[in-house]
């Protein structure tokens, strides 16, 4: 996280710290789901050398002590269809779920986050926060940071990357925000990890996208996957019981 | 003699008949029917020369060594002894028809022709017991030393009870050594009772009845078997057995008091010795249906179904519990019980106890617990607990706009198991709650 700040413990109880290839972020999702971005698993530009191990730590703000509260074993990985290892301008589809071997026990440091249903989370200027444990000002972070972002219009985003003559893919199932203007933004190790959105009206937390791309970190705008499009592949997966 | 062959029926004639029968003749035809018959004979003709007391020509039937008739002329003469239809019947089995002929047949001078005579005989059943009544009145040795049973043909003798027929088919040997009695009630003697009992006598009345059912014995008066005074039943005695067991020896003039036997089996042993003038025993047995106990609840929850006034052998009950209540039998957790009363007026196995349904611990609720909303700890019948979730971190699912403490609810039920009123024995979920972190990221600075 560029130009966030440190965050305390339960501000972001549904932060996961993943470890796959390199540090990674991600969201819990009910009691045993967490929600990544399918990158962090199959990384672009990246020659697969047999499966990696999938570290998975919950419930804390500080990565001593995170690693410290025991991994999660992982049962199942779930990468969505859409996602496109081999094209490195695309990013498509990236999103991932990985189901826990057992289901957490929540409590204030550790809580899930709720998923969007519908499109008035993507209004333009509405302030949302990013989290990770990524870099920050070319330094590796200790604890968990965050910043606050607002949704950018789209047409902005697209005129930025034309501008920087990026074949990118910009599609339907993403959106953006930040500004050129800020110097924050999310940064290498925060992928994974949720924009994550209040909302007033029901009083609680949305995760409305996941951090997955950006043209360097804090000059310009990050990508993220636009999570109110996958809704329905998430609860599939989670087989939702009654 | 001529001899008739040994049938049922035939007829005898005289020689020619019916052309006249030829002067100077005798002849005796023996009619001859199987033993165990008589015979019977009829003329039905009859035309021979009439003479005073059938002097020239007649027919004399005989039997039995007496002489039935001597016999001549015609119907309607006035000289002569015509049988006309008379029947003559012979005591045996044998009958003698003698022809008898002179030498001229003439009347004033003139020769006269007689056609003879036509007769037919047949078989007739001898009654040998009805003769053996009037040879008794005759002879001192009658055909059948105890009873006479006649039947077409022949007889056949059979003894009183305690008797054995003997080989020569006619005397009468005591003979009691395996008396069976099976009905329910009855009399039972000495040989000749209230005459003098036989000597040497090894007798046996088994007494056998249904199973359920038990005997009673009654002594009639006189009672009088040869005894001693000083030593007990030397000589006779009257052994009485239960079930395979003693119950009493008698003797003597003084008879014994009313038996309930407690049994449905019972064997009487007679035992006589060469010598004695007694008049015997004589009893009367009863059998009376065995009854078991009434049955009779442990405990105020146990029902026993349609409760009879008396339960008697083959009879059942059934016992259940009221509602909420487990049938024990010792530690025994039962799904049913019947008790069966057997044949000695005992139940064939004991009443159960109700004990009060044990639901058990509740099952644990993952993410959130239970208390009690009855006695902590009492997980019987009717006991309530209410499950609840780890609040704020998760929150019950419910349905149908129940609230989570309707859905929480559980009922310790008669089947012995924990039931939500709506969702059965199905455990409440406790589902996580998103988006409410306690402690949200609050940004002061403006």
């Amino acid at each position: 996280i560029v130009g966030g700040q440190k965050a305390k413990l339960g501000n972001f109880p549904w932060q996961a710290f993943t470890n796959i290839h390199g540090r990674g972020g991600g969201a819990l999702l009910g009691d045993r789901w967490i929600l990544t971005a399918a990158h962090t698993l199959y990384p672009k530009e990246y020659e697969a050398q047999g499966n990696a191990t999938v570290d998975v730590f919950l419930g804390h703000v500080n990565v001593e002590e995170i690693t410290k509260l025991a991994n999660h074993p992982v049962r199942r990985v779930s990468i969505h269809p859409d996602y496109r290892q081999e094209e490195s301008h695309n990013f498509e589809g990236d999103i991932a779920l990985l189901e826990l071997e057992n289901s957490v026990t929540l409590g204030p440091n550790l809580l899930p986050i709720c998923l969007p249903d519908n499109e008035t989370f993507y209004d333009q200027g509405l302030m949302g926060y990013v989290s990770g444990f990524g870099i920050t000002e070319e330094r590796l972070s200790h604890n968990l940071r965050f910043v606050r972002l607002p949704v950018a219009k789209r047409e902005d985003c697209e005129r930025w990357l034309r501008k920087k003559n990026r074949k990118d893919v910009f599609s339907e199932n993403m959106f953006c925000s930040g500004d050129p203007t800020l110097k924050q933004d999310a940064c290498q190790g925060d992928s994974g990890g949720v924009f994550a959105v209040r909302d007033e009206k029901n009083d609680r937390w949305v995760a409305t996208g996941i951090i997955s791309w950006g043209i360097g970190c804090s000059r310009g705008y990050g990508f993220y996957t636009k999570l109110l499009n996958y809704v329905d592949w998430i609860k599939k997966e989670m087989e939702e019981e009654d | 003699s001529v001899f008739t062959p040994r049938k049922l029926y035939g007829e005898v004639t005289s020689p020619l008949y019916p052309k006249p029968y030829p002067d100077n003749f005798e002849t005796t035809t023996v009619i001859t029917v199987p033993t165990g018959y008589r015979v019977k004979l009829v003329f039905r003709q009859f035309d021979l020369e009439p003479s005073e007391g059938c002097f020239y020509d007649y027919v004399k039937i005989s039997a039995d060594k007496k002489t039935l008739g001597r016999f001549c002329g015609q119907l309607g003469s006035p000289l002569g002894n015509p049988p006309g239809r008379k029947e003559f019947m012979s005591q045996g089995n044998k009958m003698l028809l003698t022809f008898h002929t002179d030498f001229s047949n003439e009347e004033n001078g003139t020769i006269m022709f007689y056609k003879g005579f036509l007769a037919y005989y047949q078989a007739v059943d001898l009654d040998e017991c009805a003769s053996q009544l009037n040879l008794v009145e005759e002879s001192p040795q009658p055909l059948c030393q105890h009873l006479c049973h006649n039947y077409v043909g022949g007889y056949f003798c059979s003894c009183r009870p305690g008797y054995e027929l003997q080989k020569d088919r006619h005397s009468c040997q005591a003979e009691c050594s395996s008396e069976l009695f099976t009905e329910p009630s009855g009399y039972i003697s000495s040989l000749e009772y209230p005459r003098p009992y036989p000597p040497d006598l090894r007798c046996n009345y088994s007494i056998r009845v249904e199973r359920g059912l038990t005997l009673q014995l009654k002594f009639l008066e006189p009672f009088e078997i040869d005894d001693h005074e000083q030593v007990h039943c030397p000589y006779d005695q009257l052994q009485i057995y239960a079930n395979k067991r003693n119950i009493g020896e008698f003797c003597g003039k003084q008879r014994p008091e009313p038996i309930d036997t407690s049994s449905n089996s019972v064997d009487l042993l007679f035992f006589t010795d060469e010598s004695g003038d007694s008049q015997g025993w004589k009893l009367h047995y009863t059998s009376r249906i065995i009854k078991c106990p009434q049955p009779k609840a442990l405990d105020s929850f146990t029902i026993i179904q349609d409760l009879q006034p008396q339960y008697e052998f083959r009879d059942y009950f059934i016992a259940t519990c009221k509602q909420g209540y487990q049938l024990m039998e010792g530690k025994q957790a039962l799904l049913s019980f019947t008790a069966v009363c057997q044949d000695d007026g005992t139940w064939h196995r004991a009443m159960p106890r109700c004990k009060i349904k044990d639901c058990g611990q509740p099952r644990s609720l993952p993410n959130g617990a239970f208390n009690y909303t009855t006695t902590t700890g009492v997980n019987t019948y009717q006991a309530r607990i209410q499950y609840y979730c780890h609040e704020p971190y998760y929150k019950m699912q419910t349905r149908d706009g129940r609230s989570k403490s309707e859905r929480g609810q559980y009922i310790c039920t008669a089947q012995g198991t924990w039931k939500n009123e709506l969702a059965g024995e199905k455990m409440p979920r406790c589902l996580p709650v998103c988006g409410k972190p306690v402690n949200p990221v609050e940004q002061k600075q403006r």
